[in-house]
């Protein structure tokens, strides 16, 4: 079982997780309008500045956070925001949208001029993502765990940084534990999707070349 | 680093602030 203080950890980063969105008004945006493809380019990085300053936001919630060493925050944050990034268009993209949005959604990033040769192990994250069905919870815990990786380049305070990280990786491993009985093989599961996120990190800078040159 | 993590970085810089203006 969660103990007390793991409890309130928990339902602390859900509720900092829940408040951590994109303006409402960028989102419809992407659904409702027609755009070309310079238009696509400008709203996406539109999304990408508001995902980041969101993050941020998030992220200043985390406990400890705000007491670590001022370029160390910076390193953790440059270093995660686009696995962050990716995480949570991965949750939105599993989401059960309404009807086409989806296939919208789908095409207007196919559309954006980034080669398939990096959209495909894009959405083929977002699936393995979906195959887990992870709940609210561990996207939240995930997402903490992801920000607090103390082997970021450019770290130096490595072992506080583990010190926050690891009371978010115990209450993972419960939580996991306690709602999936039957898959003991979840916690690891999900620790695998990280590995795939580093993956696509690294790719990203590539990702961004492709996508200025088209 | 390239130029994109150096304007990851402002934005950072900046949100880490407060400020949202630019």
């Amino acid at each position: 079982e969660l103990t007390q203080e793991q409890l309130s950890l928990l339902n602390y980063i859900l509720d900092a997780y829940n408040k951590y969105r994109i303006p409402l008004d960028m989102a419809k945006n992407l659904l409702q309008e027609q755009f070309s493809a310079d238009e696509n380019f400008i709203l996406l990085t539109e999304m990408a500045t508001s995902h980041v300053q969101v993050l941020v936001e998030f992220t200043k919630r985390l406990p400890g956070f705000q007491s670590l060493d001022h370029e160390d925050q910076i390193a953790l944050l440059k270093g995660s925001a686009v696995e962050a990034m990716f995480l949570r268009s991965a949750q939105i993209f599993n989401r059960k949208l309404p009807h086409g949005h989806s296939e919208m959604l789908e095409d207007r990033i196919r559309k954006s001029g980034i080669s398939d040769e990096y959209i495909n192990p894009m959405f083929n994250f977002y699936k393995s993502v979906g195959e887990l069905q992870m709940t609210q919870e561990e996207h939240a815990l995930l997402t903490a765990v992801t920000i607090l990786s103390p082997d970021r380049p450019f770290v130096k305070d490595v072992l506080s940084i583990e010190r926050l990280q690891e009371p978010m990786l115990e209450v993972l491993h419960t939580f996991c534990k306690l709602h999936h009985p039957h898959n003991p093989q979840h916690f690891a599961r999900l620790l695998g999707r990280l590995t795939e996120l580093r993956t696509l990190n690294h790719h990203h800078t590539e990702m961004l070349m492709s996508w200025r040159v088209n | 680093p390239s130029g994109n993590s150096i304007g990851l970085e402002a934005i950072i810089r900046k949100a880490l602030m407060g400020k949202y203006d630019d």
